[in-house]
C-alpha cells in the first residue's frame, strides 16, 4: 500500500480469523473486510479527513507551535459498521452474535 | 425418512422469511460433519438473515442455541439443556423451544378401545436444581397439537417465561419431556431431530471496549514464552487504569498551558501537501500571504461574500491566527 495517499484515509484490511487464532471456534465469516485508518492529520487538513472542530484547533495550535508538546490530530475510525458472527462457544453451542464497530466505514482526523 | 422440513409458526423467525430455504446438506458442511443437525441449520439461517446490514436479532444482538442431553427417567427420554453458558449481561428477549413431532398416526390406540378423540401430548418443561435427584420444578405444561399425517413437523413453542423464571431462579438446567397421552414412545428423537433452544438476547456488553475479545478470544496471545502470568484477556480493564495513573501526573494530563518558561519557538509549520480544492479554506488562507490593505479594502467585502457563500465550513479567525503567531 505503499502507493496509497499519505493523508488521513481508509485502508484495505482483510482479516482472517485463522491468522489470529479464533477459527477453531468461529462458523462464519471466515474471514471479513475489517479496514483501518492510517495517514496524517497535518495541518492544513483536507476537506476528505473531516477534522471535528477540536481536530482543527488542535492542528492549528501544533502548527503555529504556541504550545509544545500538542501532537497533531489522530487519525481514526469515524463511521463503522457491525458484524455477526457464528461460533461455538465453550459448551459447543452455536451462538450468533452482531458484533458493533468491527468494520471501518469511514476515517477521520480526531 | 423425512423430507425438507416444516417450520411452525411459533416466533422462531423463520415463518415468512423472504430468504430461500437453504438446504441442510449445504448449510452444515461449514460446520463439519460433528454438527450436522437441524439446530446447525437453524442458525446458520438465522446468521444469513442477520448478517445483512443494519438486521438485528429480535432487536437485540445474540442468539444462543442449547442442544440437549438424552437422559432416561422411567423409562422415559428426557432432554436436558444446560443454560448456564448465558451470561449476566445477557439480557433474555425470547425463547424458543424447537421439537420435531410425528404425527398422530403414529400413536395408535391400543386394541379393544372405544376409537375416540386422540389425546392431545403435552411437553414438560422442568428446572432442575444442582446436584438434586428429584424430577425438578414444573415450569410449563404446553399442549401440542401433532401434525397431520403423513410427515412429522418441526414445530417452535415459546418459552420464554420458562426461561426467565429459571434464570431469575438461577436454575439453568432445564428438563423437556413429551407426554403423549398414550403408550406412543415420546419426544426421543436422534440425531438430527433432536429438539433445541434458541434463546435471543440482547448483551449489554456488547458495546464496551473489547467486547469481542471477551466472548471470541480464548487463549492470551503474549503467553508463548512469557513467564509471568498475565491477566485474563480483557477480563477487566486493569492495565489501562494503571496506564492513566502512572501518567496522571504527567504535563499532557495537566489542563493548564505550560509556563513562559517552556515556550520554545514555533515549531515550522507543515506546508500545505494537498490540492487547493481539497483543503479547508479557512485554515489555509489564514497561513498564506494576505493581499494588500488596499486590495482588501477594495475587494474585501465582495470577497467574504461570496466566500461565505460558496464555503460550507468553518471561516476561520484570521486575527486570532495573527496575534498566535506573533506570541
Amino acid at each position: 500500500q505503499w502507493d496509497e495517499p499519505r493523508v488521513c484515509s481508509r485502508r484495505y484490511l482483510k482479516v482472517d480469523f485463522a491468522d489470529i487464532g479464533w477459527n477453531e471456534w468461529i462458523i462464519s465469516p471466515k474471514a471479513f473486510d475489517a479496514y483501518y485508518c492510517a495517514g496524517a492529520c497535518e495541518f492544513p487538513m483536507p476537506k476528505v479527513v473531516r477534522p471535528s472542530n477540536h481536530a482543527t484547533i488542535q492542528s492549528i495550535v501544533r502548527a503555529v507551535g504556541v504550545v509544545p508538546g500538542v501532537p497533531g490530530p489522530c487519525c481514526v475510525p469515524d463511521k463503522m459498521s457491525s458484524l455477526g458472527v457464528l461460533f461455538l462457544d465453550e459448551s459447543r453451542n452455536v451462538v450468533l452474535k452482531v458484533y458493533p464497530n468491527m468494520s471501518v466505514e469511514t476515517c477521520a482526523c480526531r | 425418512s423425512h423430507t425438507a422440513p416444516a417450520w411452525s409458526a411459533a416466533s422462531d423467525g423463520l415463518r415468512g422469511d423472504e430468504d430461500p430455504q437453504p438446504s441442510p446438506g449445504d448449510a452444515t458442511a461449514a460446520l463439519g460433519p460433528g454438527a450436522q443437525d437441524m439446530v446447525a441449520v437453524h442458525m446458520l439461517r438465522l446468521y444469513e438473515k442477520y448478517s445483512r446490514r443494519g438486521a438485528r436479532p429480535g432487536a437485540g444482538n445474540t442468539v444462543r442455541s442449547f442442544r440437549a442431553r438424552l437422559d432416561v427417567v422411567d423409562q422415559k427420554a428426557v432432554y436436558v439443556f444446560n443454560l448456564t453458558s448465558m451470561q449476566d449481561s445477557e439480557m433474555i428477549l425470547t425463547a424458543t423451544f424447537h421439537f420435531y413431532l410425528e404425527p398422530q398416526r403414529r400413536w395408535p390406540p391400543a386394541r379393544g378401545l372405544a376409537a375416540g378423540p386422540p389425546a392431545r401430548p403435552h411437553l414438560l418443561l422442568r428446572s432442575l436444581p444442582h446436584n438434586a435427584a428429584t424430577q425438578g420444578l414444573l415450569r410449563a405444561a404446553l399442549a401440542l397439537a401433532p401434525p397431520p399425517p403423513p410427515r412429522g413437523l418441526w414445530q417452535a413453542r415459546d418459552i420464554s417465561a420458562v426461561v426467565q423464571a429459571a434464570r431469575r431462579d438461577g436454575e439453568l438446567l432445564l428438563s423437556a419431556q413429551l407426554d403423549p397421552g398414550d403408550k406412543s414412545p415420546g419426544l426421543h428423537r436422534p440425531g438430527a431431530h433432536a429438539p433445541y433452544i434458541l434463546v435471543y438476547a440482547n448483551d449489554l456488553a456488547i458495546s464496551e471496549p473489547n467486547s469481542v475479545a471477551v466472548t471470541l478470544q480464548r487463549y492470551d496471545p503474549f503467553q508463548t514464552g512469557d513467564p509471568e502470568p498475565r491477566p485474563a484477556p480483557n477480563g477487566s480493564s486493569d492495565p489501562r487504569v494503571r496506564r492513566a495513573a502512572a501518567q496522571a501526573s504527567g504535563p499532557l494530563h495537566d489542563n493548564e498551558l505550560p509556563g513562559l518558561h517552556e515556550r520554545r519557538a514555533p515549531a515550522v509549520a507543515h506546508g500545505p501537501r494537498h490540492h487547493k480544492h481539497e483543503l479547508w479554506p479557512g485554515p489555509l488562507r489564514a497561513l498564506r500571504p494576505r493581499p494588500g490593505r488596499r486590495d482588501r479594502r477594495r475587494k474585501g467585502p465582495e470577497l467574504f461574500a461570496a466566500s461565505a457563500a460558496s464555503s460550507q465550513v468553518l471561516d476561520f479567525d484570521e486575527k486570532t491566527m495573527q496575534k498566535a503567531r506573533r506570541r
